[in-house]
């Protein structure tokens, strides 16, 4: 394949060899170029500088970047595994593997708390629930009442906090993870199967052997 | 009326979890 030159890529920093990151995570080659074509449409949507910042994110979830958002700023915090408040393309591949469909439980139940562990202690407490609770309200038009609120923070406490300290350590996140399977619906994207047929330009820009890919 | 929802089956709903969003260009 290869049949156009694709020395725009190392204007990407932190591009990444397309089968080292293949090698690394669910992907196959083809599909890494795939994800490359998506990943250059969002991350010159603002700022033509090959990373796609937060204000990129936004926009390409909600396309409105002033839109602040408490949950997608969480994805985008894990997603920029650098802290640098960018996400470059190895981030974005590796972020993306968590969420195919053939990824390990284990993996997506791990993501899945520190998804919601928002202060990184290692631990979901109960504020860090309230706090997103509150937040889901806030952007919904869901309105319920302060103790509806708290009644929904008991049941949900009394059900995963099985050692009742308070808030919820990895074990027991796995336990009710395990009883509670759509808690990771949201870790899973079907559409990643299908990625280079949504992006078939890929091919054009493909630096990789057909055999290899 | 008995509260039937934990919270984060609540929170996952938020729009903001949803990745989907991303791959239309």
């Amino acid at each position: 394949m290869g049949c156009v030159s694709s020395k725009g890529r190392r204007q990407f920093p932190g591009y990444e060899d397309p089968v080292f990151l293949a090698s690394q995570t669910t992907f196959s080659v083809s599909e890494v170029e795939a994800l490359f074509e998506l990943f250059k449409s969002i991350s010159s949507s603002v700022i033509d500088d090959g990373l796609i910042n937060k204000e990129e994110f936004l926009l390409a979830l909600f396309k409105n970047r002033k839109k602040e958002n408490l949950f997608a700023s969480r994805i985008f915090d894990l997603f920029d595994v650098k802290h640098r408040g960018v996400i470059d393309f190895g981030d974005f591949v590796r972020a993306l593997h968590i969420f195919h469909p053939n990824t390990s439980m284990e993996d997506k139940i791990n993501f899945s708390f520190r998804l919601y562990d928002l202060d990184n202690t290692g631990f979901i407490e109960r504020e860090e629930v309230k706090q997103m609770l509150l937040a889901l309200l806030g952007e919904s038009e869901m309105k319920l009442a302060d103790e509806t609120v708290e009644a929904i923070l008991d049941k949900t406490f009394l059900e995963a906090d099985t050692n009742q300290d308070g808030k919820i350590d990895m074990s027991e996140w796995q336990y009710f993870v395990s009883k509670n399977p759509s808690l990771l619906r949201i870790m899973t994207l079907p559409y990643l199967r299908d990625i280079t047929t949504a992006f078939p330009s890929f091919v054009f820009y493909s630096e990789v052997d057909e055999a290899a890919a | 009326k008995p509260v039937s929802m934990n919270a984060f089956e609540l929170i996952s709903r938020s729009p903001g979890f949803s990745l989907e969003n991303l791959f239309e260009r």
